[in-house]
């Protein structure tokens, strides 16, 4: 799936 | 966040101001891989392309910030201001051998095939090997001075305490970021070798640290 993932980690 | 997270990151901005310190006051980048530098530049700038499209918080924000702006700082101090003490002979870790597998990786392993998904991908793997250079410099020159290991200190405590943090996250939120968990793992065991090194010799009070 093409969805944004949000990485909340530096 | 969890007191893991924020102490590793912590530890990671401690790591990045104690090595340009130490360029900064001795005017000199001897016993410093240019590359392992250059890498974590492309690290930072390949992961924080989301600065401006997706806001975290005023935290992540501004830590993104000061790593680009310091691992950029340290990259001029190296290769260009204090370029006449950049040890180029030591400094020969071929690092092709790994932007070509990491770039190839991140295409095969990702979340999504998305251009900044496939970025953040191979900023995870690239951080995971940006090291040895510098590791590979250590035992080419067969030492390292001692404001150097600290260095190497804190950059494998910011990654241990980050295992340590998805151990939390996964306990309490049951978040898991398998590409992360697992490049990151792999980033700390190739510190093992030093921390043994470290506590044996460096915190033995010989200053400099000399490899068998």
């Amino acid at each position: 799936a093409d969805e944004e993932v949000a990485h909340d980690e530096l | 966040m969890n007191i893991f997270r924020l102490s590793g990151d912590v530890c990671h901005l401690v790591a990045i101001i104690i090595l340009f310190l130490k360029i900064w006051r001795s005017k000199s980048c001897a016993g410093i891989s240019g590359k392992s530098q250059l890498l974590f530049a492309l690290v930072f700038t390949t992961r924080y392309l989301d600065l401006f499209t997706a806001f975290i918080s005023i935290y992540n924000t501004v830590m993104k910030v000061v790593f680009l702006v310091l691992a950029y700082a340290t990259v001029s101090l190296i290769y260009f201001r204090f370029r006449k003490s950049y040890d180029s002979e030591s400094d020969s870790f071929r690092v092709e051998f790994l932007l070509v597998p990491v770039a190839g990786l991140s295409f095969l392993e990702n979340y999504s095939f998305t251009p900044l998904e496939i970025l953040w991908t191979f900023s995870i793997y690239l951080e995971s090997v940006a090291i040895l250079p510098q590791l590979f410099m250590i035992t080419k020159t067969g030492e390292a001075e001692s404001i150097t290991t600290h260095y190497l200190f804190f950059l494998g405590l910011y990654r241990t305490l980050y295992l340590a943090n998805w151990v939390w996250r996964y306990h309490e939120e049951g978040f898991f970021d398998q590409i992360a968990v697992v490049s990151g793992v792999v980033q700390t065991i190739f510190y093992c070798d030093f921390f043994y090194l470290y506590f044996t010799r460096v915190l033995r009070g010989s200053g400099k640290m000399t490899l068998p």
